[in-house]
C-alpha cells in the first residue's frame, strides 16, 4: 500500500547544495525531513555517489524526487551471488 | 587455486610475479559474503608493511577480532548490513555473523582465488591436490561483506563500494549480479563508474543464466564482464550398469565406497508419488522403494548436493544425477554426502532407459580421483551467461572468459563443502563452479598487470586482457561451447579466454578516459539528470558534437545492422563505420591489420591498414567500414580484427547482428 516503505537510494547533485548548508549531510537530512517525519538515513554516500539511502513510502520517494538538487531516487535492488 | 595458475601459464611466473615491495602494494577489494581469516590462504609471511596509501581497516566485532583476523595480507575486512536488515529484519546472529566473518564460503573462495597466498598440500578430500594460490598471490586483500543469507542489497553494495574506493583499493571484484537495468539505476554500475574514475579496475561476473541468449548482467562498458570456461582438470567417476554398459561422469565424493557387487538401480520417478519426484526433492522419495539402492535423480529445482541428502535420508546407498536438456553435457562435480556421480543428458537418458526397461536393473559407481590434461580445454560452461548485450547492443559482452568450472579455493570453516546446514564436514578448501569463480581470476590477473604497469588506466588493463585473449585452441580450432558442442561465438566468450602472460605485453591498447565514458552516456541519449545520476557531475552533452557508440574506443566491435536507422542503398547494402584509437604501450613497431569473418557477405575495410608507432604513448586512429546486405532479422555473424607487428597480436572480436 501507499504507506508501505521500502529502501530507496537518493542521489544528489552536490554542486547544487544551497548556500545555507555547510555540509552535504545536513542538506540530505533537511531534504529527507521535508518529505518524511519518520524516515531515517541508512547510509550516506560520499565517494562513488552523493546522497543517501533510506526507507521511504512511494509518496515520500516521489516527493524527494521533486526536491531541488535530487537527480535520482532509485528503489533498492536485490543482487545474487553468481 | 591448484591448477589454474599452470593452466594460465603462470607456473613459471613469466615475470608477472612482482617480487619487490612495490608489487605488493596492489590491493584487491572483494565484495562478497565475507572472509574466514583463519585459513592459510591469508598467511602474511613475507609481506612488508601495509601500503602507506591504504586508509582501510578491519571491523572489530563479536566473532571477528580485527587484531587477530587481519594482518599484512588481509588488510581490510568490513561488513555492510543496514540495507539488508532494513528490508529483511534484524540479523539472527545465531545463524549468520553480523561481522566480516564468512558463514557461506563464497567470499572466502573468491578472495583467495583472486589473491590468496601460496598454500602447499591443499586439496578437497584429496581431490585437486597441489599448492593453492591466488592469481595475484603477492597482492593484498580487502573484503567487504555485502551478501547475507537473504541476498545482497544495492544500498549495502553501494556503501561498500563507497568505502572501498575511499580505503584505496586498486581492483574491485564483484561476483554478484542483479537484473538488467539501465546503468544509472544499477548500483553496481554507478559504483563502478566512480571507481573507474579513480583508476580502479572493476571486474564482475557475467552471470550463470546461460546458455540462453541475452542473459548477461554487469554489462556497463566501464566494467570488465567475465564469463566462465573449464580447465584441463576433471574428477571422473564411472557408472557400470548391469547390462554391461559403462558410462562416465564426475564426482567429488570421498568416503565409504559402495559394496563391490552391483546394487539395485531405481529411477527416482518410479520411487515417488510426487509428480516431480524424479528431481529427488525433499520428502518425495518413498523409503521402501529406494532403500539399499542406487537412485537415478534428474537435475533441477533443488541444489544438486541436496538431492544426495534426500536419497540418503530415504535409505538410498548411492545416486546418479542426470543432466536434462537445460544443462546438456556439462558436468559439474560436487562433494556429495553419499557415493554419487553426475552424468550428462545423453548418458542420463541411457541410464534412465535401462532403469525403466530392465526388470532388475543394477549399477555400480567407481570413483577415479583427479585427472589433469583433459582436452579440449577450455570449453565455455553451459551456465555462463551469453550475449548479446540487452542494455547496449552496440557494446559486445561478455568481455572475456576465465576458469570458472570445478575451481578449488579457500572455504569457510563455518559450513561444509556442500553449503548445506546438514553437512557437518569442514574443509579448508572447496571446489565449486560459476562465473563467481571466473571473475576473481580476472580480478587477480588485473592486479598483476596493475603491479607491473602502475600507470595503466583501468581501460588499458582491460584492453590488454581482452586483445591478448585467445579464441582458438593450439591447433587452430575455435573454442567450443559445451552447451552445443559447437564452436563458441563472441556472444559466448567475448574476446576469448584470458592469457595473462600475453596481457603483460599487449603492444597496443584501446584506452578510454572518463570523458570518453561521458561521451558514451551522451551516445545513449542520457538526459543531463541521468548523466548526473550516473557520473556525479554536472555535465551537458555537447549538442554540436556527434556522439556515437560506434566511435567509442572499446576493444571489441558490435555491429548491429539496422537498415531503418543507417539507411540502405538501392542494393540493400548497409554500411556502418567504427573508429578506434590505439595507444602504443610497447616498443616501436609497424602493425598491419587483418580481418577474418565467418561469412563472405560482410565486407570489412580497415583504413589505414598499417599503423607505425615510434614511441611509447603514441596514438593512432583508424576506421573500419563494415558493409553487408540485408539479412533476416535475428541473424548474426562474427569475425575478428587483428593488428600485428609480428611479435604482438592485438585482437578484437566482431559481432554482426541484423535487427
Amino acid at each position: 500500500g501507499a504507506s508501505a516503505t521500502k529502501t530507496y537510494i537518493v542521489r544528489f547533485a552536490r554542486s547544487e547544495m544551497p548556500a545555507e548548508f555547510v555540509e552535504h549531510r545536513h542538506w540530505y537530512d533537511a531534504s529527507l525531513q521535508a518529505v518524511s517525519d519518520s524516515a531515517a538515513v541508512l547510509y550516506t554516500y560520499d565517494t562513488v555517489t552523493h546522497g543517501f539511502s533510506a526507507r521511504l513510502t512511494p509518496d515520500e520517494a516521489e516527493a524527494l524526487g521533486n526536491r531541488p538538487g535530487v537527480v535520482a531516487v532509485i528503489p533498492e535492488t536485490r543482487y545474487q551471488l553468481h | 587455486t591448484t591448477r589454474t595458475p599452470e593452466f594460465l601459464g603462470l607456473s613459471s611466473d613469466a615475470g608477472l610475479q612482482p617480487q619487490s615491495d612495490s608489487g605488493t602494494d596492489v590491493v584487491v577489494g572483494v565484495l562478497d559474503t565475507g572472509v574466514w581469516p583463519e585459513i592459510r590462504s591469508y598467511d602474511d609471511s613475507g609481506f612488508g608493511p601495509v601500503p602507506e596509501t591504504w586508509k582501510g581497516g578491519c571491523d572489530d566485532s563479536k566473532n571477528f577480532k580485527a587484531a587477530v583476523a587481519c594482518n599484512k595480507k588481509l588488510i581490510g575486512a568490513r561488513f555492510f548490513s543496514k540495507g539488508y536488515e532494513a528490508s529483511m529484519g534484524p540479523i539472527d546472529e545465531s545463524k549468520e555473523s553480523k561481522s566480516p566473518r564468512d558463514d557461506d564460503g563464497h567470499g572466502t573462495h573468491t578472495s583467495t582465488t583472486a589473491a590468496g597466498s601460496f598454500v602447499p598440500d591443499a586439496s578437497l578430500f584429496g581431490f585437486a591436490s597441489g599448492t593453492a594460490r591466488g592469481m595475484a598471490a603477492r597482492a593484498r586483500i580487502a573484503v567487504y561483506k555485502v551478501c547475507w543469507a537473504g541476498g545482497c542489497f544495492s544500498s549495502d553494495i553501494l556503501a561498500a563500494m563507497d568505502k572501498a574506493v575511499e580505503d584505496g583499493v586498486n581492483v574491485l571484484s564483484l561476483s554478484l549480479g542483479g537484473g538488467q537495468a539501465d546503468y544509472y539505476r544499477d548500483g553496481v554500475a554507478v559504483g563502478a563508474f566512480a571507481a573507474m574514475e579513480k583508476g580502479i579496475l572493476v571486474s564482475c561476473s557475467a552471470g550463470n543464466a546461460g546458455p540462453g541468449d541475452a542473459t548477461l548482467s554487469n554489462v556497463a562498458p566501464w566494467i570488465t564482464t567475465v564469463g566462465a570456461g573449464t580447465i584441463d582438470r576433471d574428477f571422473p567417476a564411472f557408472i557400470a550398469l548391469g547390462n554391461g554398459k559403462n558410462y562416465s561422469g564426475v564426482s567429488l565424493y570421498s568416503g565409504n565406497l559402495l559394496p563391490n557387487e552391483a546394487l539395485p538401480l531405481i529411477y527416482a520417478g518410479n520411487a515417488t508419488n510426487a509428480t516431480n519426484g524424479n528431481l529427488c526433492l525433499s520428502g518425495t522419495l518413498i523409503p521402501e522403494k529406494v532403500a539399499g539402492k542406487i537412485v537415478l535423480c534428474d537435475r533441477g529445482v533443488s541444489p544438486r548436493v541436496q538431492k544426495g541428502f534426500v536419497v540418503k535420508a530415504a535409505g538410498g546407498l548411492g545416486m546418479v544425477l542426470s543432466n536434462t536438456a537445460i544443462n546438456g553435457e556439462e558436468l559439474v562435480a560436487d562433494a556429495h554426502i553419499l557415493p554419487a556421480a553426475a552424468v550428462g543428458e545423453k548418458m542420463g537418458n541411457a541410464i534412465r532407459s535401462y532403469a525403466l526397461s530392465d526388470p532388475a536393473p543394477t549399477a555400480t559407481i567407481v570413483f577415479a580421483g583427479t585427472k589433469v590434461g583433459v582436452q579440449p580445454s577450455p570449453v565455455v560452461a553451459a551456465f555462463s551467461s551469453r550475449g548479446p548485450n540487452a542494455i547496449t547492443p552496440g557494446i559486445l559482452k561478455p568481455d572475456l572468459i576465465a576458469p570458472g568450472v570445478n575451481i578449488l579455493a579457500g572455504w569457510s570453516g563455518g559450513v561444509g563443502p556442500t553449503g548445506l546446514a546438514s553437512d557437518s564436514r569442514r574443509t579448508e578448501f572447496n571446489i565449486i563452479s560459476g562465473t563467481s569463480m571466473s571473475c576473481p581470476h580476472v580480478s587477480g590477473l588485473a592486479a598483476l598487470l596493475k603491479g607491473a604497469h602502475p600507470d595503466w588506466s583501468p581501460a588499458a588493463i582491460k584492453s590488454a586482457l581482452m586483445t591478448t585473449a585467445y579464441d582458438t585452441y593450439k591447433g587452430g580450432d575455435q573454442l567450443l561451447d559445451i552447451s552445443t558442442g559447437k564452436p563458441a561465438t563472441p556472444f559466448d566468450v567475448g574476446a576469448g579466454h584470458v592469457d595473462p602472460v600475453r596481457a603483460l605485453d599487449p603492444g597496443l591498447v584501446y584506452d578510454l578516459s572518463v570523458e570518453d565514458y561521458l561521451g558514451f552516456l551522451c551516445a545513449l541519449g542520457y538526459t543531463p539528470l541521468q548523466v548526473a545520476a550516473m557520473s556525479n557531475r554536472n555535465f551537458s552533452c555537447d549538442s554540436g558534437k556527434k556522439h556515437t557508440i560506434s566511435d567509442f574506443n572499446y576493444p571489441s566491435f558490435s555491429v548491429p545492422f539496422q537498415t531503418a536507422i543507417f539507411g540502405g542503398g538501392a542494393s540493400g547494402v548497409t554500411t556502418v563505420k567504427h573508429t578506434r584509437t590505439l595507444t602504443n604501450v610497447g616498443t616501436p613497431g609497424i602493425y598491419k591489420a587483418t580481418v577474418s569473418t565467418s561469412t563472405n557477405d560482410v565486407k570489412v575495410l580497415v583504413e589505414p591498414s598499417e599503423l607505425s608507432f615510434e614511441q611509447q604513448g603514441e596514438k593512432k586512429t583508424y576506421t573500419v567500414t563494415f558493409s553487408a546486405p540485408s539479412q533476416p532479422s535475428g541473424s548474426s555473424s562474427f569475425g575478428r580484427l587483428v593488428w600485428s607487428d609480428g611479435r604482438h597480436t592485438v585482437s578484437s572480436p566482431v559481432a554482426f547482428t541484423w535487427t
